[in-house]
């Protein structure tokens, strides 16, 4: 799975 | 990105540079506690790892890298350079207490089975936690420094105002990540007794001081 939103949020 | 978000992130360094700024102006770290600061370390390391796997924008890279810079500095000031100056004996929260439950926890309770994954929900649910030692060390000397107050507002400011832009995510991206949610919850009420000191007193000139 991927977890795009993740890596953006700090 | 959204208006609380933007804020959020500003508010998020604002509070990470004043309080590096205030151990380097002072030449001291009274009062500061040095657990939750390698706490907040721990916290930005195991959830930046991404920074290897995926680049998302400049914005982002630079924000993650600054944050981790910052925290490995503040830590190094406190532990190292002003040594002399780090309150120990009222930094006696038991830092175990929170690492070994919230391990077990991100281990039990995430969305996938994976280690970049556990080390990433580690370090939602160990920020959640993360400022009691402060606040321990606050309610045990009974009072803080003015400037040490900012830096908690802007600090739990942050995480109030992701609240809000989960809430727009929500909204206008149907996005919703419940561990994340739920943890920002703890972690906000964990300031709300410290919102309601910092404004009935420090915004009216007092010191921050609890009663004996």
């Amino acid at each position: 799975r991927e977890f795009t939103y993740r890596h953006d949020e700090l | 990105m959204n208006i609380f978000r933007g804020i959020a992130d500003f508010s998020h360094l604002a509070a990470i540079i004043i309080l590096l700024h205030k151990i380097w102006k002072s030449r001291s770290c009274a009062g500061i506690s040095g657990k939750s600061q390698i706490l907040f370390a721990i916290v930005f390391t195991t959830r930046y790892l991404d920074l290897l796997t995926s680049f998302i924008s400049l914005y982002n890279t630079s924000m993650k890298v600054i944050y981790i810079s910052c925290s490995y500095a503040t830590v190094y000031l406190i532990y190292m350079k002003f040594r002399a100056t780090y309150d120990g004996n009222h930094d006696s929260f038991r830092v175990e207490f929170l690492v070994v439950p919230v391990g077990g926890l991100a281990v039990l309770i995430n969305h996938d089975f994976a280690l970049l994954e556990i080390l990433w929900t580690f370090s939602i649910y160990l920020e959640s936690v993360a400022i009691l030692p402060q606040l321990f060390m606050i309610s045990k000397t009974g009072e803080a420094e003015t400037i040490t107050t900012h830096y908690l507002f802007c600090l739990g400011l942050y995480r109030a105002l992701y609240l809000f832009n989960w809430i727009w995510r929500f909204y206008f991206e149907g996005f919703f990540d419940m561990i994340a949610i739920v943890a920002g919850l703890v972690q906000t009420v964990l300031y709300c007794d410290f919102f309601y000191l910092y404004v009935t007193k420090v915004l009216k000139g007092k010191k921050l001081s609890l009663p004996a």
